[in-house]
């Protein structure tokens, strides 16, 4: 696998094919991208979000390679950070405001009655969020004293139905990831380079476990149950190069939740010679924009780097994010050009 | 990843550390 990844004719855009791309002139700096399951007069449809700093746009499939924006929230107190996926969720965006950090989540709506709107859902110096499956959102935030890790229940008008607090762990929560099949897990990486398990039912913490020295400053993306066992892709965007392993990007890391030991299971490193990655991952892909300005993709469990998409004639790209459902590879420009690719 | 490297391992480790953890 790495004589082929060494190779100069090693993986190009092939398995990439693009679709359509989606052009914002008003869009100079954008943020993030992602996608949205909105349902409308009777069907459901996957639309594209696109994030600049002061404005969230929706964006509404017109024909096969056409997209055309429906509605843009502008939100002018705090820059917007990021978006953030909320999986199997109808007609809400979420997004993280902030200036250095998360100070806010906010749900972007449209119902019936009340046209478009927004509504607070959190605010703090927010850490770390993530969307889990039926409408849940858990976050973690930090006080002087303290840190909270809380789960809110979303209802679809954008309020909160419901509230459950989690047993924090000593050290900051960094990153969340669900667990695929296991509605009550969820798992975590932390400042000390842990990953950690709750009962999302009970708010228990259930396990701590050392990553350890070689990777600092991991973060989990998505983690599966499988065999007794706990299986977390992990990305690494601190790790040193090394000579024998190269610059690692994703690794998958299987822990027994029994004992707390782990073991690497899969190495997923960067194209030779390219540095900086920041990922995502969708099912057993991965994706993450370099600082050369290209896109990597990879087989999360062969290890294979399946695709560069090179800086193209519009620069460097921005972002990279997979699309829900399966949908393919959205990558941003930073003129703000979104191409969606089929993977 | 063999059970000697990892330690036993449970198919309900979920349930086991449920029920062992504070509450």
């Amino acid at each position: 696998d790495v004589a082929e990844q060494l190779t100069p004719d090693g993986p190009r855009e092939e398995s990439l094919q693009l679709v359509s791309e989606l052009k914002d002139p008003w869009c100079s700096c954008p943020v993030d991208v992602g996608t949205v399951w909105w349902a409308a007069a009777g069907h459901r449809e996957l639309r594209v979000v696109t994030a600049s700093e002061s404005a969230v746009s929706l964006w509404q499939p017109l024909a096969p390679d056409c997209w055309g924006k429906v509605y843009t929230w502008h939100l002018t107190e705090l820059p917007v950070i990021q978006i953030v996926p909320l999986p199997d969720t109808c007609n809400l965006v979420c997004v993280a405001l902030g200036e250095l950090e998360i100070g806010e989540i906010r749900l972007l709506l449209y119902s019936e009655t009340d046209s478009f709107k927004h509504s607070l859902v959190k605010t703090g110096n927010i850490k770390a969020v993530v969307g889990l499956k039926d409408q849940r959102l858990v976050s973690s935030s930090r006080t002087m004293q303290e840190q909270q890790v809380e789960m809110v229940l979303l209802s679809e008008t954008g309020g909160s139905k419901d509230r459950q607090t989690l047993m924090p762990p000593e050290e900051t929560v960094t990153a969340f990831a669900e667990v695929e099949g296991m509605r009550e897990a969820l798992v975590g990486t932390t400042a000390g380079n842990s990953v950690v398990v709750w009962n999302l039912k009970t708010g228990q913490l259930l396990r701590k476990m050392h990553i350890g020295y070689s990777y600092p400053a991991s973060i989990c993306h998505r983690a599966y149950s499988d065999s007794g066992l706990l299986f977390v892709v992990l990305s690494h965007p601190h790790a040193k190069e090394s000579e024998s392993c190269g610059s690692p990007a994703f690794r998958v890391v299987a822990f027994n939740p029994r004992s707390g030991r782990s073991t690497g299971v899969m190495f997923s490193c960067l194209p030779p010679g390219r540095a900086g990655r920041r990922g995502d991952v969708w099912d057993t892909a991965g994706a993450a924009v370099l600082t050369s300005g290209a896109v990597a993709v990879w087989d999360l469990l062969r290890g294979h780097c399946t695709a560069v998409l090179p800086p193209g004639p519009a620069g460097h790209w921005a972002l990279a994010r997979w699309a829900a459902g399966g949908a393919g590879l959205l990558a941003g420009h930073r003129d703000g050009t979104v191409h969606l690719y089929r993977y | 990843c063999s059970e000697s490297d990892l330690g036993p391992i449970s198919l309900n480790w979920f349930e086991e550390l449920s029920a062992e953890a504070p509450p």
